[in-house]
């Protein structure tokens, strides 16, 4: 591990190095590396082992704070509500959801509640065909509160036990278009209490600190009960999720390894520490 | 905001006229996380501060300016200078017709671009032609043909099961035949650190001899900025950068991670979702924001 025993001046500046360019952002960093500076000046650690060690148990246990069991899935439809900005995977994510709750038996419905993006609707069609998906559409411009409305109808009728929604991409600072999601909360919430059961914010990895912004905003305007880092099997590391994990208490529960509708993988906090520091 | 940060740092050391290697330090320090908040990647900011600590030893604060005020203002020529400093516009000289080919990773808004770009030049008199050569992305043909029916603007009738370089080359035999004088090329996205898709890319520029090369790429992309436009300037020899989501509350360290790993010139940014939405690059204010 950085090819040195002992802990100084140097193994320190690289550690820092290695959170920094992976994403963890400045603070998260600095805190860290003051936590060691600290056990190392009273004694506690005293080779570079025990100190990767230590590093990774921190920074585990900022990432496993929120991690609470998933609730029991006692709905009938169970909602999943997928946010977030622009490009970062959604839909594609969408289709791996589907495809995964197909394999453990479940009737799954897609609902076309992105109505403003060139071919969004195509592209959602395509993933629920491959994945065995029913699909709720509607007119592209179309109120996508309406779709969500239709949707939900439907449901009751078709038995689903899992629908999934898919919504347009949209900048965190855009009021209006933060607005038009509130409503589609609101339209879930009065057709079906206790709905959406989920929310997911879709976050890319190779998004540096801006992701914090995004988590807080669309924290505060829907609430988020879960997260997924898509892109993964690039070289980002994603370490924005660790701050946002500890300061909102949102839990990961998937990320993206690829384009294929098999790329989503459970969260696992001690494989992505390690991935880190690769 | 930095420019607070710094006049604290320096209103202990109020009383001198130069800014001196103790003040620096201390002001460096704090450029320095100011830049990494913003996702400058980390190597990059070492050599910057580096450059703007031996640009300050020595120099006069003006009258006018508080030592942090001067310091920022050093900071903000250097980083103005960094990433501007060249040719903005598409290249439209030594072909006909002009080639553009869009590269980039997932999501980072090529396609929306290539409207967008096309309409930015019909405005200035040329005829664009859009290629869809994303034939791997659900519905991704459709996306672009969708935008050139928005636009009224003619597009290569692409089908998935073509290949990327068959789409590319008909496309521009077409477009010689019917006159059209500027093809844009929407490529799929992309891994930097796949072979077999950066290859596919290799074929399409040793076919086409593209005039333009871009590289469109995200504002709010982090550390990994450097590495990804560095594999793709490597493999291809990018010709400029387009950076999108500009409209957002990013900071936008990664333009001068990519403009310092690439040295190429930031053509233009993405300012919205909408096809009007493309406006120039203007360093000075891209340098405000980064320092926030
Ligand atoms: N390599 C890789 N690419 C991914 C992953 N997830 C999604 N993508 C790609 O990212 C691009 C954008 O995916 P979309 O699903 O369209 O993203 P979106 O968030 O729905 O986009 P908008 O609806 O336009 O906001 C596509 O090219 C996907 O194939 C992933 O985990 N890894
Ligand atoms: N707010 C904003 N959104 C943008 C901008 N440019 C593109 N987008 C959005 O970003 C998302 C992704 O854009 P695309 O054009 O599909 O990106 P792409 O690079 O072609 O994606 P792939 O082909 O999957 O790699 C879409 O929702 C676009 O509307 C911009 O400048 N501002
Ligand atoms: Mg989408
Ligand atoms: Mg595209």
């Amino acid at each position: 591990f950085l090819g040195k025993k002992e802990i100084d001046a140097d193994l320190l500046d690289s550690l820092e190095e290695i959170l920094i360019t992976a994403d963890l952002g400045v603070s998260t960093a600095t805190e860290l590396i003051e936590r060691i500076r600290e056990k190392v000046k009273r004694k506690e650690l005293s080779d570079a082992f025990a100190l990767k060690n230590y590093l990774r148990e921190e920074i585990l246990t900022l990432l496993r704070s929120p991690q609470k069991e998933g609730e029991e899935i006692t709905a009938s439809p169970f909602v999943i509500l997928v946010i977030g900005v622009n490009g970062t995977g959604k839909t594609t994510t969408i289709g791996k959801l589907a495809h995964r709750f197909k394999g453990l038996g479940q009737n799954v419905m897609l609902v076309a509640a992105d109505t403003f993006r060139a071919a969004a609707i195509e592209q959602l069609e395509i993933w629920s065909k491959r994945a065995g998906a029913d699909l709720i559409k509607q007119k592209s411009g179309s109120d996508p509160s309406a779709v969500v409305y239709d949707a939900l109808e439907a449901a009751q009728s078709r038995k689903t036990d899992v629908m999934i929604i898919d919504t347009a991409g949209r900048l965190h600072t855009k009021v209006n278009l933060m607005e038009e999601l509130k409503k589609v909360q609101r339209v879930i919430q009065k057709k079906m209490p206790g709905a959406p059961h989920e929310i997911l914010l879709v976050l890319d990895a190779t998004t540096g600190q801006n992701a914090i912004s995004q988590a807080k905003l669309f924290n505060s305007a829907v609430g988020i009960t879960g997260m997924v880092l898509t892109k993964l099997d690039g070289t980002a590391k994603g370490g924005v999720v660790v701050g946002i994990s500890n300061e909102l208490k949102i839990p990961i529960r998937f990320i993206g390894i690829g384009e294929k509708m098999e790329d989503l993988r459970e969260f696992d906090p001690d494989a992505f520490v390690s991935a880190l520091f690769d | 905001s930095l420019t607070e940060r710094l006049d604290r740092i320096f209103k202990k050391l109020r009383g001198y006229g130069k800014l001196t290697e103790q003040n620096i330090q201390d002001g460096l320090r704090e450029v320095r996380l100011a830049l990494l908040e913003a996702d400058v990647n980390y190597k990059v900011v070492k050599d910057f501060v580096n450059t703007v600590h031996e640009r300050a030893v020595g120099q006069e604060v003006l009258d006018s300016l508080t030592p942090g005020q001067q310091l920022i203002k050093i900071v903000h020529e250097e980083l103005t200078a960094l990433m501007g400093g060249q040719k903005q516009d598409i290249n439209f000289s030594g072909k006909w017709p002009v080639s553009i080919m869009l590269v980039g990773l997932q999501g980072s808004g090529k396609t929306t671009t290539a409207g967008k770009l096309a309409l930015h030049l019909r405005g200035k008199g040329r005829r664009p032609y859009l290629v869809p050569a994303d034939i791997y992305r659900p519905a991704a043909i459709e996306q672009l043909q969708k935008l050139a029916n928005d636009l009224d603007m003619p597009a290569y009738p692409s089908v998935p099961d073509m290949k990327p370089l068959d789409i590319c080359q008909r496309a521009m035999i077409l477009a010689r035949e019917k006159a059209y004088d500027t093809v844009i090329i929407d490529t799929a996205g992309r891994l930097h650190i796949d072979t077999v898709l950066m290859d596919e890319l290799k074929g399409i520029e040793a076919a086409i001899d593209p005039s333009e090369i871009i590289l469109v790429a995200d504002a709010m992309t982090g550390q990994d900025a450097v590495n990804i436009a560095e594999k793709f300037n490597q493999t291809l020899g990018l010709t400029g950068i387009i950076l999108t989501k500009m409209d957002g509350d990013a900071r936008g360290g990664a333009a001068l991670s990519i403009k310092a790993v690439t040295q190429k010139p930031i053509k233009f940014v993405g300012v919205g979702e909408k096809l009007d939405a493309l406006e120039p690059f203007y360093p000075d204010r891209m340098a405000s924001r980064i320092l926030g």
